[in-house]
């Protein structure tokens, strides 16, 4: 017997709008620790990695760990229907071929119950590795989502490059090329304003624009954005799950062969 | 020319 109540329910819209284009099929894995999921895109150069913490539903009941296949678009589907202050209740039974999605308005007046079928889904789970990082950048979730959209314009690559100078993001195409430099800047009024650049090392890696436009889907769930990178290792574009989780994407880079 | 690289060649499965 599954039962999680979350009193924010919209975070969990949010949660979905931020991995459907991404990922068609996923098994939401359920555990005392709490409501995750690791999945590829269909090509696997990128992998999200979800974890809502146990300490964040209002009420969390898991017998057993459970696995539920779930259609990422149907699930988005359903819980559209949530009101965005709805409180949302996610049920299932221990052998059970669906999934219902409870939702409650704020002041308990209207109650509504979907349920979804789940599906069998083949998915392999990967280890990931601890990693140091050479470079972590923090910097508001906005100002990142705004420079992946404006290069994309110009170019399908982006170069990352953390020095001293700060980041600097870069892309070529046929028309010409762009660079944008963020410095690490912490007199802000507001601290989800600061962008705070920690280098061990100078790092300059090259990402398909593309995955980086479909990970700033998660833009309203947080007002800063996490971005660590390492020589030849796959970047981490992570954002908080207000007080309960994250969601993290790993990129594959593009190699000079 | 930059090849673009698969997500499970950094990551093995657990």
């Amino acid at each position: 017997m599954l039962e999680l109540r979350l009193v924010q329910g919209g975070l969990l819209k949010k949660v979905l709008d931020s991995l459907k284009d991404l990922v068609n099929d996923a098994n939401f894995d359920c555990s005392a620790t709490g409501f995750s999921l690791q999945a590829m895109d269909s090509s696997h150069v990128a992998l999200v990695a979800l974890l809502l913490r146990s300490e964040g539903f209002e009420h969390y009941r898991c017998d057993r760990n459970l696995s539920l296949g779930m259609n990422l678009s149907n699930m988005a589907k359903m819980l559209k229907c949530a009101g965005n202050d709805d409180i949302v209740t996610i049920k299932a039974d221990d052998a059970a071929d669906s999934v219902t999605f409870m939702f409650e308005s704020p002041n308990q007046d209207k109650i509504a119950d979907f349920d979804m079928k789940l599906m069998d889904i083949d998915s392999e789970h990967l280890g990931i590795p601890e990693a140091e990082f050479q470079a972590i950048v923090r910097m508001p979730s906005a100002e990142f989502a705004r420079i992946c959209k404006d290069l994309s314009t110009i170019g399908d690559t982006v170069v990352i490059s953390v020095t001293k100078e700060g980041v600097k993001f870069s892309t070529r195409g046929d028309i010409g090329t762009a660079n944008i430099v963020c410095r690490h800047n912490t007199s802000v009024d507001k601290p989800e304003e600061a962008t705070i650049i920690e280098m061990e090392e100078t790092v300059s890696l090259t990402f398909a624009l593309r995955y980086m436009n479909s990970f700033t889907k998660a833009t309203p769930l947080a007002n800063q954005v996490t971005i660590s990178l390492s020589s030849d290792l796959p970047v981490v574009v992570e954002y908080k799950v207000a007080e309960m989780g994250h969601i993290r994407f790993y990129l594959a880079p593009k190699i000079e062969e | 020319v930059n090849q673009q690289r698969q997500i499970t060649s950094f990551f093995s499965k657990s």
